[in-house]
């Protein structure tokens, strides 16, 4: 564990944290996707199935079971608790034509072909895009709300903290996994665009919209 | 060397 890796955790768990509390406070799941919260908790669901074959650390154990329930959490008050508030309507992106290419994917490209590796190959595949329907509903109605942006920008931050991890690990402990990095930058390469947005509006004070 | 035996990450 280095500190990279630890703030970007800690950078993940603060985005969940505010994600269940955007929407628990304000009565309200308007403006977030339930489909990218679905590809979320796919992604949990077929990584952490090592939770039953590999033991880590009490922390990696503890955060993988938290990142799991937390994820099944946020679908319950979106499409149940809330369900009269969520903007289905804009959220429309066909989360199809990110599972299949990323299941195709994770057949090709990874370390052995065995069933949990394949399944970790396809939630890294996964996660790397999860958030194009979140992204999808904010272009589609040309805004958020503050603290969604705030939530966007720590889950940005804790992809864009992983790849420091990566560049210190490999020098450090000669480590790399070419699957992870490779959806690490790609999924950071995703938020830019928002980090620049929210950086030049948010951060001043302005509400998060896109340029006219 | 890749080293992706284990998966230590979350």
């Amino acid at each position: 564990m280095n500190i990279f890796r630890f703030l970007g955790d800690a950078s993940h768990f603060a985005a969940i944290i505010i994600l269940v509390l955007k929407i628990w406070k304000t009565r309200s799941c308007a403006g977030l996707s339930g489909r990218s919260q679905i590809a979320f908790a796919i992604v949990f669901t077929t990584r952490y199935v090592d939770l039953l074959t590999s033991y880590v650390s009490l922390y990696n154990s503890l955060a993988k079971i938290i990142f799991i329930f937390s994820s099944y959490a946020t679908l319950y008050l979106i499409y149940f608790r809330f369900k009269a508030t969520y903007d289905g309507n804009h959220d429309t992106f066909r989360l199809e034509f990110l599972l299949v290419p990323c299941a195709l994917l994770a057949l090709i490209v990874n370390h052995r072909f065995q069933v949990v590796e394949l399944l970790w190959t396809f939630s890294i595949y996964l996660e790397s895009v999860a958030i194009l329907p979140q992204l999808f509903l904010i272009s589609k109605t040309g805004e958020a709300e503050t603290i969604t942006s705030h939530y966007l920008f720590s889950l940005g931050s804790y992809r864009g903290l992983y790849i420091l991890n990566w560049i210190y690990r490999y020098y450090v402990q000669n480590y790399y996994d070419l699957i992870a990095i490779s959806a690490g930058v790609l999924q950071t390469l995703l938020y830019c665009d928002f980090f620049y947005l929210y950086i030049t509006r948010v951060i001043k004070g302005k509400a998060f919209a896109l340029p006219a | 060397s890749d080293s992706s035996k284990e998966h230590d990450e979350l």
